[in-house]
């Protein structure tokens, strides 16, 4: 039985450019791993949490876009095209459970979009640089327990051009999109040649039993010039048996004193 | 006191939302920005155990009290802020983001954050053509005091200005901003240090998001009534 809670899954991811790599998503994540001592290339290191160029720098394929001028010599994504910049992920997972419990697949945020792989089950993700995503997989799990996952990150829908002479948020077509705004470059910065795509939030799995809690939301109301406050706490809960699920809902309050002693 | 429980049932594959009674503190001890007073921190964690199964899942957050308020001033259309009760002189900093290829460590974002509050800072404004940022920015704010401004991703290139002009309505997919602005307002809102949610950048974002944001992000009425007296 896996432990209940969080696994951030941020070692031995790989990458490649979508357009080098043959094999579908179902094919990478049912087959023989990718590998970086693989004769044929392109697989490299990758950085997850971080950007396409951040992995291509991390390999030393392109120069340090913020020392001198060198970003002058990365190829910027207009003039590259979308899929220049549309790459794989890899990693690979153990996660075993017992038949109550359940997984899910956490991203905290992706840029821009993306097709998700395990173990040769597909789920597509919705734009959005700013969302999260989660997805159950629970009866996607190997039941060996070693998992492949292989994700397919694309840029932004509208990357736009960059006018020869720079200027605030290039052609502005990056607005059309929910993402960041900078990365065409502002009167303090330079384009961000692959408009920051990529993995470039935390990545997880959470197990759990029958029942999840998500999003809870505290607030505090004050009284008598603060010395009395009240805190209100509410939670999200999901039920993700097939039965009903008598539940004990506990909170607790505390404060660490000296050392490890906690007051309640 | 600062212990409660609830005995619930949930249906197979039920999705429910559950509050539990309000918790009592007397003379809690607050949460203050820097240079007003120590960043007191509690730990709040909930579980929920299911019969039969045991321990379900958990969660646990740092939370500070404190209230925070902010106004207009009608003499000279400066933002006044409050922060319990206190008014509070803001002395900010503009942050678009700690790294432009987005390796955002742990270890970057405290020494980054440090330094604003080593700098006699007492606010971080997030501009809208950068990110919302990351809990991890957050939890360091909340330690060192930093108060923070967050906006929206509306910039000048989603108004109609500049040269090419741009998108005059902002985002083209607006039910898909307001998607990503709630997902994100539930992402950060436990944080003490978060102080105001801002439509964009030097400007309001178009009428429907503008409305729909001021709608969803106003105080819950049940929670107008409660005054620090």
């Amino acid at each position: 039985m896996a432990a209940i809670g969080k696994t951030v899954l941020d070692k031995g991811w790989l990458a490649a450019r979508s357009t080098e790599v043959d094999l579908t998503g179902e094919q990478l994540t049912t087959g023989d791993p990718p590998s970086v001592a693989d004769p044929r290339p392109p697989w490299m290191e990758a950085s997850v949490p971080g950007t396409v160029l951040g992995t291509l720098l991390k390999n030393r394929l392109i120069p340090d876009p913020f020392y001198g001028l060198q970003n002058e010599s990365i190829l910027d994504i207009a003039d590259s095209g979308r899929e220049y910049y549309t790459f794989w992920f890899f990693t690979s997972f153990e996660c075993k459970v017992s038949n109550n419990q359940h997984v899910d697949l956490n991203f905290r945020a992706i840029n821009y979009s993306a097709e998700v792989y395990l173990n040769g089950h597909k789920e597509v993700l919705p734009k959005g640089m700013f969302r999260r995503h989660s997805i159950d997989i629970t009866d996607f799990l190997h039941p060996d327990g070693k998992n492949l996952l292989a994700v397919i990150v694309h840029p932004p829908d509208h990357p736009g051009k960059i006018p020869p002479g720079g200027g605030q948020g290039g052609d502005h077509e990056i607005g059309k999109d929910i993402a960041a705004q900078y990365v065409e470059g502002w009167d303090w910065m330079a384009p961000i040649r692959d408009r920051n795509t990529g993995i470039w939030d935390e990545v997880s799995i959470t197990v759990t039993g029958p029942v999840k809690i998500v999003d809870p939301h505290l607030v505090t109301t004050f009284f008598d010039d603060y010395k009395r406050a009240y805190l209100h706490t509410t939670t999200e809960l999901i039920n993700k048996s097939a039965q009903e699920a008598e539940c004990s809902l506990n909170i607790q309050v505390s404060t660490e004193r000296e050392g490890n002693v906690c007051l309640v | 006191e600062h212990l409660d429980t609830l005995q619930i049932s949930l249906s197979p594959g039920e999705h429910a939302q559950y509050t539990f009674p309000q918790l009592s503190f007397y003379k809690p001890i607050l949460w203050w920005p820097n240079g007003m007073g120590k960043q007191s921190l509690y730990n709040v964690e909930i579980t929920v155990n299911v019969k039969d199964y045991g321990e379900s899942d958990t969660w646990s957050n740092h939370f500070g009290f404190r209230k925070i308020e902010s106004t207009i001033d009608s003499s000279t259309g400066g933002r006044l802020f409050k922060v319990n009760g206190q008014p509070i002189f803001i002395r900010g900093g503009n942050w678009i983001l700690s790294d432009g290829l987005l390796r955002l460590s742990k270890e970057r974002y405290k020494a980054d954050i440090k330094f604003h509050a080593d700098m006699n800072f007492n606010m971080i404004r997030c501009w809208a053509g950068g990110l919302a940022e990351r809990p991890d920015f957050y939890y360091y704010c909340d330690l060192y005091g930093l108060l923070v401004w967050q906006e929206f991703w509306i910039t000048g290139d989603c108004d109609g200005r500049g040269d090419p002009v741009s998108n005059p309505d902002g985002p083209l997919d607006h039910d898909l901003f307001l998607f990503c602005a709630r997902d994100t307002v539930k992402l950060l809102r436990n944080h003490p240090s978060l102080a105001l949610w801002v439509g964009g950048n030097e400007q309001v974002p178009p009428s429907d998001i503008n409305e729909a944001l001021k709608n969803d992000l106003q105080l819950h009425p049940y929670f107008k009534d409660s005054s620090e007296g």
